[in-house]
Formats: structure tokens, C-alpha cells, sequence
């Protein structure tokens, strides 16, 4: 069911992602916000297919020299190449005090047995800022191969541009800023540098009082 | 943003790239 609804291939899926800040000391979920979520544990028939963006149009947004996406997306495969939307949730009551972890986590499956690199880079008017690699290994469980990314420590740079998009007074303002603002995430097999998954990253913040909201379109080139 | 840019309101996306979706 999760073919043409979400985000992954045949090779590998998405399973979770998920970025929060946390009161340490008490993991349970009343401490913890979410900021950005997409939970893709139970697909359905009933799902919507996903609609399509064209590649073209968000070229600028993302790194453009050696290794950016148009040379990404011209080496394919074009299956594996996502955008999302998010609508980020600012509202967290937690009190941004010492002792508050920000942290990223994701969760993979595959059918296969890999050794899997994710590279995570964020973007400021499309020029790479910070990137992150982290190499996974499969775990197998329930017939599939689980590559589990938990509670990686959110870098400085995001820390402090979450606290100084808080600041701002009015939401517009925050979407002026986050226009600007992307993150790319490139999934490759280790062993044989073959793409897994891409995944572009574009934000506004959330108007709703029910947490942060998303959409996911297939990246084409018509 | 830099002058080369286009405003992504001004490109082609589709209608819900704009509408934050309810929550389910």
C-alpha cells in the first residue's frame, strides 16, 4: 500500500521521522515536542497518491555545484527522490532551559541486508550550512531489516535558528525566514554508493493547534 | 532573498503545497 503514498522505493522505506525537544531526564511523551513529524508505520490503500513536483522548480533551493540535486537527480534512480512540505509546530510549551535535548530520529526498512550512509545537510538560501553523515546497520526484525537512527543530537546551528525563528513576532515573518531555509537528505548504500533515497526538505510553520503537519510529493521531470 | 530568486509562490507547485493539511 505504501508504493506511490510514501516515501520510500522497493529497496528501502521511511518508516519515521521525527525532530523534538525534550525535558531530559523524563523520556515519556508529555515532555516532548515535536517540531516536524511523518509516521508512515501504517500505509493504506485508502491513502491518496502522491502528487508530483517537478524537480526544475526547487533546483536553487538545495546545494547546485558537485553533488547537488540536479546531479543527484540525473544519476537517478528518479524513484527514490521525495519532496515534503512541512508545517513546523513552534508552539511548545516546554521552557527552553539548560538540560532541553533537541534531537533528530528516523526509522528505515528494507528488504536487504545493507549498510546504509545518511547524509543530512542543511541549506541557507540553497548553500549548504552544516551536514551531518551517519552510517547505520540493519537489525532484523519481523522479516525486514530495520535501520534505526535514535535520538541523534540536533547540531547547534539548528538549535539556535529554531530559538531565533521563535523570537520573531509574527508567523509571516518566520516564512519569510524559512523560505530560505531547507534541509536535503541523501540515503545511500555504503558498500555500493548507490542511492537509496533523496528526500528535500521545505518548511513553513504551523497555523493548526494539532502539531506540525506535512505533504510529500514525488520529485519528476516531465 | 537573493535577487536571481523567484519567490516560491511565483513557481509551479501544486494548489496544496499552499493549504496545510487537517489534521486526520
Amino acid at each position: 500500500a505504501w508504493q506511490g503514498r510514501s516515501i520510500g522505493t522497493p529497496k528501502l522505506r521511511l518508516v519515521e521521522f521525527l525532530a523534538f525537544m525534550e525535558q531530559q531526564g523524563e523520556p515519556d511523551a508529555y515532555n516532548k515536542h515535536l517540531y516536524v513529524h511523518i509516521s508512515q508505520s501504517n500505509p493504506s490503500y485508502s491513502d491518496a497518491l502522491l502528487e508530483s513536483v517537478d524537480v526544475r522548480q526547487i533546483y536553487d533551493k538545495f546545494p547546485e555545484k558537485k553533488g547537488g540535486l540536479k546531479e543527484l537527480y540525473e544519476k537517478g534512480p528518479p524513484n527514490a527522490f521525495f519532496l515534503v512540505k512541512f508545517w513546523a509546530d513552534l508552539n511548545t510549551s516546554i521552557q527552553d532551559e539548560p538540560g532541553v535535548f533537541y534531537g533528530v530520529s528516523s526509522q528505515y526498512e528494507s528488504p536487504e541486508n545493507m549498510t546504509i550512509t545518511c547524509s543530512s545537510k542543511v541549506c541557507s538560501f540553497g548553500k549548504q550550512v552544516v551536514e551531518k553523515v551517519e552510517t547505520e546497520y540493519a537489525r532484523f526484525e519481523n522479516g525486514r531489516f530495520l535501520y534505526r537512527i535514535h535520538r541523534s543530537p540536533m547540531c547547534e546551528y539548528l538549535i539556535n535558528f529554531i530559538h531565533k525563528l521563535k523570537q520573531l513576532p509574527e508567523k509571516y515573518m518566520m516564512n519569510s525566514v524559512l523560505e530560505n531555509f531547507t534541509i536535503l537528505q541523501v540515503v545511500t548504500n555504503r558498500d555500493t554508493q548507490e542511492l537509496l533515497l533523496c528526500i528535500a526538505y521545505v518548511f513553513e510553520v504551523s497555523t493548526s493547534e494539532h502539531g506540525a503537519q506535512h505533504h510529500i510529493y514525488r520529485l519528476v521531470k516531465d | 532573498g537573493r535577487p536571481d530568486q523567484v519567490p516560491m509562490r511565483k513557481r509551479h507547485l501544486p494548489a496544496s503545497f499552499w493549504e496545510e493539511p487537517r489534521p486526520s
